[in-house]
């Protein structure tokens, strides 16, 4: 089963249109495995992305450096799925 | 352990494939006057398509329902079911349900994307398109809802096998898909089609694919506005509405952008409750009251297509 551990999904919000192209940009960037639950369209719109572990350091610095906020929406995804797993599991029993 | 009637059965938790059927298998043998379960096709890995049918009489128009069709959004499967013992529940007790039964059909497909589903509680609990191999690629699946054949391959949809929204080799390549435009087509008579999907809170009517507005969107609108009042009125939740194009972005190859093209007027799309914290890994005990503020939209959606014939 694949494990999800330190994977964290963060929301993006960008300012400006410039912003939002380079989110864009990063969405192309296939080596960071990023999973867009919400894609950077619109200044209007929020951005969530799931972040691999190994991604977070590069996409934090990138964030970082082209100063676009974001926010941790979920810390570790995988604490998540873990408690919806226990839900399940105690709901059956 | 499977529960021994639909009663029995705990709407506030999620629930494997094979529980949703059992569920499906006791609604309708709970209710032979009333459900009935279709086959409408089989899945890529070969997984039954089942639709419950809730009909009062022979011949009458059809509504449909789907939820579910990304595999990853388990509060759409749930509110699904939930919509399910619901409409068992309500009919001859509820007398605005009772009167849209009078008159329609109800099709409801609670695992629009079975193969999908399975994956989730199996393998990985992202996954969100289909599962059937793309030649050439490492990458499985295709996002079933840039695979109907309405503006196809346009913008908003992709070409990489790998991408979420890739939109596949050709429209209606994908069996959930190619088996619900059979059933459509055959039926002939569907008034509405609802497509239920999470999360970001919308209720949205067609087009996706191009800015031109559809010939109803001033009615369409005006119904959109008048459901997410009735849902928002339960909870509070806010909800946008508008067309695909102007309210999220350009989706070309999207379910109601076809229905509607195949000229079922009254086509929507939900986005399900964001509490905005946790995107579509939306917690058990969230379930049933985003189950309970849908179905007040769905049933505004529903009526009005009863008072509304064309």
């Amino acid at each position: 089963k694949e494990n999800f551990v330190g994977h964290q999904v963060l929301r993006i919000t960008p300012k400006n249109e410039a912003e939002v192209i380079l989110l864009k940009e990063l969405s192309q960037l296939e080596h960071l495995e990023l999973d867009f639950w919400r894609e950077p369209i619109d200044v209007s719109l929020p951005v969530d992305a799931r972040v691999p572990f190994h991604s977070l350091q590069p996409v934090r610095s990138f964030l970082a450096y082209n100063e676009i906020h974001y926010d941790i929406m979920i810390a570790d995804l995988q604490d998540l799925l873990d408690a919806e797993q226990q839900e399940m599991t105690k709901s059956r029993a | 352990l499977q529960p021994r009637s639909t009663d029995d059965f705990n709407y506030a938790t999620y629930h494997t494939l094979s529980e949703i059927n059992s569920f499906i298998d006791a609604l309708v043998q709970e209710n032979p006057n009333l459900v009935s379960k279709i086959v409408i096709g089989q899945s890529y890995e070969g997984r039954p398509l089942n639709v419950l049918k809730f009909s009062t009489g022979a011949n009458r128009p059809g509504i449909w329902i789907d939820t579910g069709i990304h595999s990853r959004e388990w509060v759409t499967q749930a509110s699904g079911t939930w919509f399910a013992k619901k409409i068992a529940t309500d009919y001859g007790r509820d007398a605005a349900l009772t009167a849209i039964l009078d008159r329609f059909d109800i099709f409801l497909e609670i695992v629009t994307n079975p193969d999908g589903f399975q994956f989730t509680h199996t393998s990985n609990r992202m996954w969100r398109k289909t599962r059937k191999p793309n030649s050439g690629s490492r990458c499985a699946g295709v996002d079933p809802n840039r695979n109907w054949d309405a503006g196809f391959g346009g913008a908003g949809s992709s070409s990489n096998p790998c991408s979420e929204t890739y939109r596949g080799t050709y429209a209606h390549s994908e069996p959930e898909v190619k088996a619900i435009v059979d059933f459509v087509t055959s039926h002939g008579n569907l008034k509405a089609f609802v497509s239920i999907h999470s999360y970001s809170q919308m209720l949205l009517y067609p087009y996706g694919y191009t800015k031109t507005p559809c010939r109803d969107q001033a009615e369409l609108h005006e119904v959109a506005q008048r459901a997410v009042a009735a849902l928002t009125s339960l909870y509070g939740t806010k909800y946008a509405y508008g067309s695909i194009i102007n309210v999220i972005y350009q989706a070309s190859g999207g379910t109601i952008d076809w229905t509607y093209d195949q000229g079922i007027k009254y086509s929507y799309t939900f986005e399900l409750r964001d509490t905005g914290r946790y995107g579509f890994i939306l917690p058990a005990n969230q379930i049933v009251p985003t189950a309970q503020e849908t179905w007040q939209a769905l049933m505004v959606i529903m009526d009005h297509t009863k008072n509304n014939p064309y």
